[in-house]
């Protein structure tokens, strides 16, 4: 629903990674596998 | 020039042993020289370009053909058990000697081709010439087996060497790896306390402005 | 058994040519058969171990240092220019010859050893095996240069293939580099958006609430 996309919009990014909880390693690597292929 | 000297055996007697001796310019079908020895008496002879044709014709095969199964029963380039030879000698005092070589088919053989060789002047000089081609050869193949095995060596070498170097590139790709994620995620975790922080600050913020209207409502 | 055959010419005699075939089993110190031919007749004779070590001891040189001097001399392994070969023929039959060997040192040469060689009953024979080593010799290093040719061409392939591979690596670890700073630069930047957003948010914040405060003051 929109609210839950509001409330996702407020706490994650676009790509998934949360505004503030801090990452970690497999966190990130995770994140940035679901990054499709940038080029 | 191109030499090969083979040990045969001739059908007609197997327990006694001859040394083959072909030379040749670069292409067989040009002719051929023949020496025949058995250690201690030898017999030449020389095949010419015309009986080499000749010697097709009769058979009815086409040269080339008949020029690779030369090259087969005399240079050894075939199987050996496809190939007998004959000699048979003329008069009791050995001048003249044949020699003659044939291709077995299954339950056939047929006739390559024949020569009459002529007993050599001085056998003790044409033995030498033999051994010491022989020798000769030893030494050539000597010298190309220790360039190809110092060639393995440095081959070798090189392997190891890119094996090494493939297993560091391998290494520092997951060093870099890790380096960057580490990296990465202190300054992201340094944007993501900065931004908790405004958070913090805008929530209190918030309080403050809505307090006294909160209080005045 | 180990076997040699070199060709030899004596100092006494340089335009003649003779073929030296030397037998022995593992150590040379432990005797050795020399055969001696021309090309049409042979002779052979054997130096014992105790013939060794009393050579030796006659030249006050140390056992293994003088086998190796006749491994130099006899196997051809050391700079033939060092070493002189001479023969001589005892009654004019030819039954018995004498063989000699020598090291030439500067200006003065000595030496190595001298032996009485009898004449072989069947020199063809003796020269037949001789030719048939050769032969086998020839036969066995062309296997072996065949080998040796085989494995270069494999561990060219496989040099190829390493190089192939770390060249990918070496890609792969700069494509790993420039995809990972993509996707934090775009991560990273995210953050710095909602930096910029809740800065922006609080300085209206703020400004909301010194407002009234302002026009009160």
């Amino acid at each position: 629903s929109s609210e839950t996309k509001e409330h996702f919009a407020c706490k994650y990014d676009r790509y998934g990674d949360s505004y503030t909880a801090d990452t970690d390693m497999a966190q990130l690597k995770g994140l940035f596998s679901r990054m499709s292929n940038l080029r | 020039m191109e030499k090969k000297v083979s040990r045969i055996c001739p059908v007609s007697d197997p327990s006694t042993t001859y040394f083959l001796q072909i030379t040749w310019e670069k292409d067989l079908g040009v002719g051929f020289d023949v020496i025949l020895t058995d250690g201690q008496l030898a017999w030449a002879g020389r095949v010419t370009e015309d009986e080499i044709s000749k010697e097709a014709a009769d058979m009815e095969m086409e040269r080339e053909k008949y020029i690779e199964e030369l090259q087969k029963v005399l240079l050894f380039r075939g199987q050996t058990d496809k190939y007998n030879f004959d000699i048979s000698k003329g008069e009791a005092s050995g001048e003249c000697l044949n020699f003659s070589y044939e291709k077995n088919l299954k339950d056939v053989s047929f006739r390559l081709g024949s020569m009459d060789l002529q007993a050599v002047s001085s056998p003790a000089e044409t033995i030498r010439e033999m051994i010491s081609y022989c020798l000769h050869s030893i030494m050539g193949l000597q010298t190309k087996n220790e360039d190809l095995r110092k060639e393995n060596e440095r081959l070798l070498s090189d392997v190891d060497d890119l094996q090494g170097q493939l297993l560091k590139c391998v290494e520092a790709k997951e060093e870099l790896e890790t380096e960057l994620y580490k990296r990465f995620i202190l300054v992201l975790n340094e944007k993501k306390a900065k931004i908790r922080s405004l958070q913090q600050c805008l929530k209190e913020a918030k309080e403050a402005t809505e307090g006294p209207t909160l209080k005045r409502d």
